[in-house]
């Protein structure tokens, strides 16, 4: 009935949208979560770096041009994707997606995890339009946060963010996306429940590098995954913030990982800890020849 | 001493780029550039370091399945930088190898999973304890497509670590095998704009 489901012998189940070919849900023990999951992009701000409210986004200074797209909600890349493919094995089932020419991404579940990977890939971002890109991915849930959000310290602890607020001076609501991103080293989680000690039903993304992050709507995960800009920040570099490689923009790939916790899973928040452990200290692979010549039998 | 110069080759690259401009990326093109060729010569110099440690660690076994006895390997180790982009020279070039997988973390590690690119869909794998069950998935066609990529692997081979203790290695012996079923490659659903009749 116009869904796609593909479970593990974890009990995890994913549900894709048969029509968009969008994450719909992701169930875990006893929990069913709507999540859905899209690429987005804000305009980088021109400006003209007279003036320091009139700076351009650039190398040192996320500012995304929230005037010129529709107020602080960036643009989706798609609202259908453009192909999907799905495979089954013994190990892993796969979801290719096509989002545009230059979005794509695979999303696994692994038999024996209880994580949902996500493998992007973004590039080269085109900028023909005369317009830089800001492009995020959000991971979009019902969840009734109330403006809250957590960001890792290095890996450390988990600190409390509240959207529209800063704990040391007033917030001013000038630039609200930018004013309301903060470092993601290794994770970022939205729950339920203000106090994580509570056990509320808790989402956790994880990444593979550090990103920015933000939650603009209650029950939202937003994670800045590449940028490509067309004019200097004048704050120093001297660039716009325009990677060239073979001739063309940047292309990024990566990694998020999505752990459904807490309240009803049968999952400990505490898991996440594990999980960024296990991201930052992966395992080393080294291959040798193994002919004849170059062995003894045992 | 040398195994201490080795290890520093990395060191230094690595405390450079602790420089606010690195970390942050408000380094010009031409500097970053020149941090990547550091940060690439330093893992290379400890790559030899690993080489000679992996071998120092091996485990006194054998993959018994295979005949083969890992302690008496005599060809260096080589890695793969370009995983990223799917893309693995060794697992491409050879036909017949020794993977070897240490866990850094001081305790066990359980089902994980091991993915490496190679050329053709047909592999065995054997454990210490014989064949084992192996996936092959095609690589997407977006990633064969990424601006620089040489690369002449098309699938990736996808197989599964039930347990690998803290601070311990572990083999796996990998030869091709084109005669492998290989009835996974096809997907099992496919859809979106590009499947329907408008489209088109």
């Amino acid at each position: 009935d116009g869904e796609y489901l593909f479970k593990n012998s974890k009990g995890v189940i994913v549900v894709l949208n048969k029509t968009t070919g969008f994450l719909k849900t992701v169930k875990q023990g006893s929990l069913e979560l709507p999540v859905n999951q899209n690429f987005y992009y804000y305009l980088g701000m021109a400006g003209n770096n007279s003036k320091f409210a009139w700076r351009a986004s650039g190398a040192y200074v996320l500012r995304p041009n929230t005037t010129k797209s529709a107020g602080d909600l960036p643009t989706p890349v798609t609202d259908r994707l453009l192909s999907y493919s799905i495979y089954e094995g013994v190990h892993v089932t796969e979801v290719h997606q096509v989002f545009t020419s230059w979005i794509s991404q695979v999303i696994r579940l692994y038999d024996k995890s209880d994580l949902v990977e996500f493998e992007w890939l973004v590039g080269p971002v085109p900028v023909e339009d005369g317009y830089g890109k800001e492009v995020v991915t959000k991971y979009t849930t019902p969840m009734k946060t109330k403006g809250v959000f957590f960001t890792d310290s290095n890996g450390r602890h988990l600190i409390r963010r509240e959207r529209n607020k800063r704990e040391t001076y007033p917030f001013s609501k000038f630039e609200k996306v930018a004013e309301n991103y903060y470092p993601v080293p290794s994770r970022m989680l939205i729950s339920e429940k203000d106090y994580l000690a509570l056990n509320g039903q808790t989402v956790v993304v994880l990444n593979d590098r550090s990103q920015g992050g933000t939650s603009m709507r209650d029950g939202e995960v937003e994670l800045l995954i590449h940028r490509r800009l067309i004019y200097d920040d004048a704050f120093g570099v001297g660039e716009p913030l325009n990677e060239k490689a073979f001739g063309k923009g940047l292309v990024v790939r990566g990694k998020h990982w999505l752990l459904v916790c807490g309240e009803g899973t049968g999952i400990p928040i505490s898991r996440n800890r594990e999980v960024a452990q296990n991201i930052f200290m992966e395992k080393v692979v080294a291959f040798a020849d193994a002919k004849v010549d170059n062995i003894s039998n045992s | 001493q040398s195994i201490i110069d080795e290890v520093w080759n990395l060191s230094e690259p690595v405390a450079i780029v602790q420089h606010h401009d690195a970390i942050t990326g408000t380094a010009r093109q031409h500097v970053t550039d020149d941090y990547s060729l550091r940060l690439g010569k330093g893992m290379e110099s400890c790559e030899d370091v690993i080489n000679k440690a992996f071998r120092k660690l091996q485990p006194a076994v054998s993959l018994v399945s295979s005949n083969v006895s890992v302690p008496n390997l005599t060809s260096p180790y080589r890695f793969c930088h370009l995983l990223n982009i799917s893309s693995c020279a060794p697992t491409e070039e050879m036909k017949d190898f020794i993977v070897t997988i240490y866990n850094p973390l001081a305790r066990d590690l359980h089902n994980e999973y091991v993915r490496m690119p190679v050329p053709t869909p047909g592999w065995d794998v054997y454990s210490q304890n014989g064949l084992i069950q192996t996936q092959i998935v095609p690589i997407p066609q977006s990633v064969q497509q990424i601006p620089g990529r040489s690369s002449t692997a098309f699938y990736e081979l996808i197989f599964a670590i039930d347990i690998l203790p803290g601070l311990t290695l572990t083999n796996f012996r990998i030869i091709q095998n084109l005669s492998s079923p290989t009835n996974q490659l096809n997907p099992v659903f496919t859809g979106g704009q590009a499947n329907t009749s408008a489209a088109s």
